[in-house]
């Protein structure tokens, strides 16, 4: 699964 | 967020405001790499085009604000205030060698074809090698002060807890990020000859020098 919406990393 | 996340973050601070206090205390940023400084300015720069489109937390808001700021001082430090002590002869690596095959990949392997995405994916791969310049010029002169030292540990320690983060991650969220993962290792990766010689020298109190 790719983690368009959650790029909760800096 | 767990412990190891919040550990890179706060690592990751602490060499960027090393590297800020030793060119303001010394008034002089001889020893940085300008090129890599760039560099880690582009990568916060198309990394973080989310920060008003996209909201995640406070924290999240505060910490890219924080990044991007001192990325950018740290390129206004050596190119313009403190310019006369920056060693632009020994900092001579070619960006191109590095810029060229990061966009190449970045459009070859991404999540999707949207320039967010494809900007994301670039700063990550970027990010990845945008330490080279620097080491190579400590390579090239042979020497770094002990403050560089510091700074080049905690900038490879944010990295490796990350990898510790994604460990976590995978094993209590079943969360995984193959590019972030791939890039992170290859970054990790590149410190392993530097944390060999910051703990067999500098924490023994010598000075880096590189015979």
């Amino acid at each position: 699964e790719a983690r368009f919406d959650q790029k909760d990393e800096l | 967020m767990n412990v190891f996340r919040i550990l890179g973050d706060l690592s990751h601070l602490l060499a960027m405001f090393l590297l800020l206090v030793k060119i303001w205390r010394s008034k002089s940023c001889a020893g940085i790499s300008g090129k890599s400084q760039i560099l880690f300015a582009l990568v916060f720069t198309t990394r973080y085009l989310d920060l008003f489109s996209n909201f995640i937390s406070i924290y999240n808001t505060v910490m890219k604000v924080v990044f991007l700021l001192c990325a950018y001082v740290t390129v206004y430090m050596i190119y313009w205030k403190f310019r006369k002590t920056f060693d632009i002869e020994n900092d001579t690596f070619r960006l191109e060698f590095l810029l060229v095959p990061v966009i190449g990949l970045s459009f070859l392997v991404n999540y999707s074809y949207t320039p967010t995405e494809v900007l994301w994916t670039f700063s990550i791969y970027l990010e990845s090698v945008a330490i080279l310049p620097q080491l190579f010029m400590i390579s090239k002169t042979g020497e770094a002060e002990t403050i560089t030292t510091h700074y080049l540990f905690f900038l490879g320690l944010y990295r490796a807890l990350y990898l510790a983060n994604w460990i976590w991650r995978y094993q209590t969220e079943n969360f995984y990020d193959q590019i972030s993962v791939v890039s992170g290792v290859v970054q990790t990766i590149f410190y392993c000859d530097f944390f060999y010689l910051y703990v067999t020298k500098v924490l023994k109190g010598k000075k880096l020098s590189l015979p």
